[in-house]
């Protein structure tokens, strides 16, 4: 008996240490975010704490891409209609999503999750905006806009990325030597500046992406890489976060010069479809992490690209 | 999931939004 309780006490040692570490460290930063909405109900701005490398370095080891892809499959099972309207309403009361504008209301219809969050809207559920020039390509949620200011895109405020690693390198046009910056290389039209917009979409929101303005695609470039959650606190926590993680950035042009949309990938929402780019295939173990795969669209028989309209439908992002 | 949208444009353009707003598709994001 005491033999046996030895053994026990060997076995169980490591994992009260990793429970109380673990639960340790999830205490401190609840403190901490408690400590910060405090600060910022009383108006003092509070700068973004970022992850330290090895939080990051730890994070990335988690396999991401391996269980967004599982996530995915699990959700291609088709589910016997008696547990779709258990199953959806759950998501729908949880994610808060209004199945009023959804183009099928009847959740018997959708065969499984994945066709769920696939769902098309009514037509009339979101009249396109004809007074402005540019207009939001999907649903969600504004994380920062402005102008881009020294080769840095902010993820939120005070959280920046590179430009030049977002984009990648500037191939899909003449090289332009005589221009220093890589911010300067893609303005075309003296006295224009470079904007950006960068938009969250939550798991409840609608998950299709349409055009937001006129413009012509002329290029595509898939980085395969993380799927590490984009939420806010995320995107808060993690500089160069949208520069680890899968996206597809189609660059061409509009009337004002150069334009770029750009869908980020996330854990649950790993891959990315763009309906005119039968070619693309996103969270795919073929691809490594840290390369990228150029498109064009343009070739001799049309110089003009994919010609997109304010409002058409573009693509789409899929669980796993 | 998220959407980036990099552009260039001259320098009078203006964004009709506020940061942590909720947006739709089809609302305005900005213009001249």
């Amino acid at each position: 008996l005491h033999a046996a309780s030895t053994n026990l006490a060997v076995k169980v040692r490591p994992l009260y240490v990793l429970l109380g570490t673990g639960g340790g460290y999830a205490g401190y930063k609840q403190y901490e975010s408690y400590k910060d909405s405090r600060l910022e109900k009383l108006g003092i701005e509070i700068p973004p704490k970022l992850a330290q490398t090895w939080e990051v370095a730890l994070y990335k080891t988690v396999p991401t891409r391996l269980l967004s892809r599982a996530w995915g499959r699990l959700n291609q099972v088709e589910l016997p209609t008696w547990l779709r309207k258990p199953v959806y309403s759950l998501y729908i009361w949880t994610f808060g999503v209004n199945m009023k504008e959804a183009a099928v209301e009847d959740l018997h219809q959708y065969r499984n999750l994945s066709e769920f969050f696939r769902r098309k809207l009514k037509p009339q559920a979101r009249p396109v905006c004809d007074s402005h020039s540019v207009i939001s390509p999907s649903d969600g949620k504004i994380l920062h806009f402005g102008r881009v200011k020294n080769c840095e895109v902010e993820q939120v405020k005070g959280v920046t990325y590179s430009l030049e690693s977002f984009l990648g390198p500037q191939t899909w046009t003449e090289n332009q030597l005589q221009k220093t910056s890589f911010q300067d290389q893609l303005v075309t039209q003296d006295g224009n500046e470079l904007y950006h917009c960068v938009i969250y979409l939550a798991p409840g929101d609608y998950h299709c992406f349409h055009s937001p303005t006129d413009w012509n695609v002329h290029h595509r470039r898939h980085f395969p890489g993380s799927l590490m959650s984009v939420n806010p606190g995320v995107a808060k926590w993690i500089k160069e976060l949208f520069c680890y993680n899968e996206r597809v950035v189609l660059t061409g042009g509009w009337k004002h010069g150069f334009f770029s949309l750009t869908a980020v990938g996330a854990t649950n929402v790993g891959s990315i479809q763009i309906y005119f780019d039968r070619d693309l295939q996103t969270n795919s173990p073929r691809y490594s992490k840290g390369s990228y795969n150029d498109l064009s669209y343009i070739t001799n028989n049309n110089q003009d690209g994919i010609v997109m309209r304010k409002g058409d439908q573009l693509g789409e992002f899929n669980l796993g | 999931s998220t959407i980036v949208l990099i552009f260039e444009a001259p320098k009078d353009f203006n964004f009709n939004l506020k940061p942590g707003q909720k947006i739709h598709f089809g609302e305005a994001v900005g213009s001249l």
